[in-house]
């Protein structure tokens, strides 16, 4: 599939190797290249500059490069298209699959990310984010929200309270995020939603990443006493099921967008089924 | 008799920043998600009363929490929908990687999508009915909603 679409947006897909390619808002007329893929950060057991290792506190990855889950090869895609609905299913590895999707008539793109059982035959934990790369010039700068309320202006490498000597390139650079981070420059912003509490950052100029999963093999020695490496009922590792929605626009208007958006996700209807045709509540 | 105040205690022990952030034991975790489930469970007991009283029917409200992955018991089991359904939505079919996500939770193959709304305070009820093949496709109509 090489592109879907809706009234608002259209999103191009690379017919080599499956990943996302560029998103255009058709109402204002921008588009933005935008490349998004999953990554691994090995899970630091300790090294000689520090033995702090991973944990259930601590994120601290062993290397700045993550691993790319699909590894070299293409993400296998497929289509869905009918009158409500237009997506594209994309499976990165057998444990970590997407699904973009544009519903009628909504001016975003959803993300719905399938994470799980992470592998960790290998002896090592690993620390999967969706990372989101565009042609932004974002000058170090980055936004993320402070409980869905206050928007934070984040600087890597930068504290805007005390002198940081940087140790942790990546994790030094990672802050939380309730529910939106977004990158901008003087003219249009990408901001993504999330529909929990993750870890973000934009580790480059241009760059916006999401922690979306952990499965850890080391105790941090914070306290806990144990890795962090919650299995499910059948003693596999979690499988996380979430969703991103992706919103591109100008600067002026990316609010009015995501502020709306942000409350409709907090506070979605709930489905309640039942068979129907049930007794009258009230006598007659 | 619906209770929502076993979910507001579970969800006020849970303010712990152990239980926000996952930093706990994994028998902590676990006790954290039996003490949510209980809760739940008896305040969806709470709202299933108070929509058969704001829609005056009674009815066996099902809240399927396995949603997220296509897994309903009970759509599933009120029989078959054709999947060339034209006109409407139409159907979307489950990908592999739910159907193995679900193991043996469900056996749907597809989803039925309809567009919906809902007010921002109250609820909106939609009817799925399989009609004969005789009767005349009819479009996809809304019971009108009371007022408040």
């Amino acid at each position: 599939p090489q592109e879907i679409q809706n009234e608002h947006v259209r999103v191009l897909f690379d017919p080599l190797t499956g990943h996302l390619k560029e998103i255009q808002n058709l109402d204002k007329s921008i588009s933005l290249p935008v490349f998004q893929s999953f990554y691994w950060y090995n899970a630091s057991i300790g090294n000689n500059e520090s033995s702090q290792a991973s944990g259930a506190y601590i994120f601290r990855p062993n290397s700045s490069e993550p691993i790319p889950v699909s590894g070299s090869k293409r993400v296998s895609t497929y289509l869905v298209k009918n009158a409500l609905v237009q997506e594209v299913h994309q499976n990165f590895s057998s444990w970590c699959s997407q699904v973009v999707r544009l519903h009628a008539g909504q001016p975003y793109v959803e993300l719905e990310w399938t994470v799980g059982p992470i592998p960790v035959a290998d002896g090592w934990g690993k620390e999967i984010i969706s990372r989101f790369e565009t042609t932004l010039q974002t000058d170090a700068r980055f936004y993320t929200d402070s409980n869905g309320r206050q928007i934070l202006e984040r600087r890597r490498d930068y504290r805007p309270t005390w002198n940081l000597s940087q140790t942790e390139p990546v994790a030094g650079n990672y802050y939380p995020v309730n529910s939106r981070i977004f990158i901008k420059d003087k003219k249009f912003q990408l901001t993504v939603l999330t529909d929990r509490s993750q870890g973000g950052s934009s580790i480059f100029d241009g760059s916006l990443e999401l922690m979306v999963h952990r499965r850890l093999l080391y105790d941090d020695n914070r306290g806990v006493g144990e890795p962090l490496v919650e299995l499910g009922a059948d003693k596999q590792g979690l499988v996380v099921r979430g969703r991103h929605l992706l919103l591109l626009d100008t600067v002026e208007s990316a609010a009015d967008r995501h502020r709306l958006l942000a409350q409709e996700l907090f506070m979605a209807p709930y489905a309640v089924l039942a068979p129907g045709g049930g007794p009258s509540y009230r006598r007659g | 008799l619906g209770d929502s105040s076993v979910l507001r205690e579970a969800v006020a022990v849970a303010q712990h920043h152990d239980a926000v952030a996952g930093t706990e034991k994994q028998h902590v975790a676990d006790n954290y998600a039996r003490q949510l489930a209980a809760g739940w469970e008896s305040c969806q007991l709470l709202v299933a009363n108070a929509l058969a009283s704001l829609s005056g029917s009674k009815e066996n409200f099902v809240f399927c929490n396995a949603l997220n992955v296509s897994v309903c018991p009970l759509t599933e089991a009120a029989g078959r929908v054709s999947t060339s359904l034209g006109g409407w939505g139409g159907v979307v079919p489950i990908s592999n990687f739910t159907r193995r996500l679900r193991r043996e939770g469900g056996s749907a193959t597809g989803e039925l999508l309809f567009q919906a709304s809902a007010p921002p305070l109250g609820f909106s009820t939609f009817t799925v009915s399989r009609l004969s093949r005789r009767d005349p496709p009819v479009s996809p109509r809304r019971t009108p909603v009371s007022p408040q």
